[in-house]
């Protein structure tokens, strides 16, 4: 089973 | 003040259109490169960036930065009252309370002029890395748009598969399995019905159809679709416009 990840994991939030 | 002219506003309307189902409040940044814009929808799992660049515009007068602050609702609404052939305009001040939209028809012979207010809002900016792709593909937009709207009658995800041998889009759900593969080809007559394939790796990531279904949206914007991909990071998906481009993001699905 996969998850669904989100950008802040990949992406620095400034 | 702002003054940036466009000679189509069509194309301001497939750009609102093609983004306004997946973020509703943004900051339109006018800044000496164009109007840009970037906003993620509320679960941040995807995020679109979008630039008018300033060439597009003629004339495009701007004296400091400004953020337009709008609301994606109210401007699809005043952008109906436009023709797409009409030339648009848009005016706002250096601290402005709300943007002018004036459209005029080729004859020169017809003015429209609709005032929206704008908000302030609040912006969560992403740092988005320079990245080399493992796996960059272009197709036809139509081809993707259909693929993602076959597939999704199946599953909520699809798992994209980009090797030598081609690019194989793959769902499995309840009723079944199915899957696409494009080969690599290259139309002499019409280059946009090309499907290429520059691979530095091969790559395998899932993705959300749902998200995937909506930025397909922005179909009308472009004939070409290009998918950028490397494993394990977020998808690129990318419409060339003439002048300016509407990128989405996309987080990918990942096993535990």
């Amino acid at each position: 089973v996969k998850s669904q990840t989100t950008l802040g994991r990949f992406f620095n939030l400034s | 003040m702002l003054e940036a002219r466009l000679e189509q506003a069509g194309v301001l309307k497939k750009v609102v259109d093609a983004i306004r189902d997946l973020v509703q409040d943004i900051n339109f940044d006018c800044n000496d490169s164009g109007i840009a814009l970037q906003a993620m929808d509320n679960s941040h799992v995807a995020l679109v960036s979008m630039l008018l660049k300033s060439e597009g515009f003629s004339p495009y007068r701007l004296d400091r930065n400004i953020a337009l602050g709008i609301n994606l609702t109210s401007l699809t609404k005043v952008l109906r009252c436009a023709q797409n052939e009409d030339i648009l305009t848009l005016k706002a001040e250096d601290t402005p309370d709300t943007l002018s939209l004036i459209f005029e028809n080729a004859e020169n012979d017809r003015i429209s002029e609709y005032e929206l207010k704008l908000m302030d809002i609040d912006q969560e900016h992403l740092g988005i890395p320079e990245t080399e792709y493992a796996a960059a593909i272009s197709m036809p937009s139509a081809e993707f748009q259909r693929i993602c709207r076959d597939l999704i009658q199946l599953s909520d995800s699809v798992t994209i598969e980009a090797s030598k041998e081609g690019v194989k889009f793959s769902c499995s759900g309840d009723i079944g399995s199915g899957s696409v593969t494009l080969r690599q080809q290259n139309n002499v007559d019409k280059p946009d019905l090309s499907t290429k394939i520059e691979l530095t790796e091969p790559v395998t990531l899932t993705f959300s159809l749902k998200y995937l279904v909506n930025f397909c949206k922005a179909s009308a914007l472009s004939s070409v679709v290009t998918l950028s991909l490397s494993n394990e990071v977020p998808l690129l998906v990318e419409y060339a416009m003439g002048s300016g481009f509407v990128r989405f993001y996309l987080a990918p699905k990942i096993g535990e």
